[in-house]
C-alpha cells in the first residue's frame, strides 16, 4: 500500500458518500445518471468475484464490500424509493449502456492477462469502469443546472482514477517487475475522459461561478 | 502450476 492508493481509495469512497449523502438527505437524484451507477455496480461485481477466494487484507475486503453496497444501494434508491425516483430524470439518461457493456466484453475476451472466468471477469471491469462515466458526462451536458454536489461527486470520481496512475507509476518504480498493462490504459482513458469535466470545474472554481459545461 | 497471484487493488 502507498500513499497514493491509500488517498485514491479514500477519494473514492468520499465521492459515494458524497452522491448517497445528496440522495439520503436531500432525497434527490436530480443531474445523476442511473445507467452509470448501474455500470459501476456491474463493474464492482465483476471485478471483486474473489471477494470470498483470495484474501488480500481486512482493508482490502472491507472496502470490496463497501463498494458493492453502496454501488447497489444507490441503484436500489434511484429506481424503487418512491421519493427519489421522482427525481431522476429518465428522459435525459437515454445513454444505451448496453452499447458500452458489449465492446468490453469482446475486448476482455481478445485482451486480458490469463483467460480464465474470473480474470476475464476482473478485465471487463476495467474496461467498463473506463467508459462508464460516459452516460454521466452527456446527462451533465443535458441537464443545464449542475448542483454543488453532483459536481463534487464527479470531480471525486474522476480523481481518484487519476490519483491511482499515481500510484501505478510509484509501484512501477518501486516493485521490480510490476507491469499490468490493462489497468495502466484503462486507467489513462478513464481519466482523459474526464478532461473537459476538471477543465470547467476548475474554472468554476476559480472564477467562483456555477458549474456550466458548454452545450 | 503456479497459482497466479490475486489482484491487491481495488
Amino acid at each position: 500500500m502507498n500513499i497514493f492508493r491509500l488517498t485514491a481509495d479514500m477519494t473514492h469512497l468520499m465521492s459515494v458518500i458524497v452522491l448517497l449523502l445528496k440522495i439520503h438527505t436531500i432525497k434527490s437524484c436530480a443531474g445523476i445518471s442511473l445507467k452509470t451507477q448501474e455500470l459501476y455496480a456491474i463493474v464492482f461485481t465483476c471485478r471483486y468475484l474473489d471477494i470470498f477466494t483470495d484474501f488480500i487484507s481486512f482493508y482490502n475486503t472491507i472496502m470490496k464490500v463497501i463498494f458493492l453496497w453502496t454501488s447497489f444501494s444507490i441503484v436500489w434508491y434511484m429506481r424503487y424509493h418512491k421519493i427519489v425516483r421522482r427525481s431522476y430524470d429518465k428522459d435525459q439518461d437515454t445513454f444505451r449502456h448496453v452499447f458500452l457493456m458489449l465492446p468490453c466484453l469482446v475486448l476482455a475476451l481478445l485482451i486480458n492477462e490469463r483467460f480464465t472466468f474470473k480474470e476475464v471477469m476482473w478485465t471487463f471491469s476495467f474496461y467498463l469502469e473506463a467508459v462508464a462515466i460516459l452516460p454521466q458526462l452527456v446527462l451533465l451536458q443535458r441537464t443545464r443546472n449542475i448542483d454543488n454536489l453532483t459536481g463534487q461527486y464527479i470531480f471525486l470520481l474522476g480523481a481518484y482514477r487519476a490519483l491511482y496512475i499515481l500510484n501505478w507509476i510509484y509501484r512501477y518504480v518501486t516493485e521490480p517487475n510490476y507491469v499490468h498493462w490493462i489497468p495502466w490504459m484503462s486507467g489513462l482513458v478513464q481519466t482523459l475522459l474526464y478532461g473537459d469535466f476538471f477543465y470547467y470545474y476548475f474554472l468554476s472554481w476559480k472564477n467562483n461561478v456555477k458549474l456550466q459545461l458548454p452545450a | 502450476d503456479v497459482k497466479p497471484e490475486p489482484h491487491d487493488e481495488l
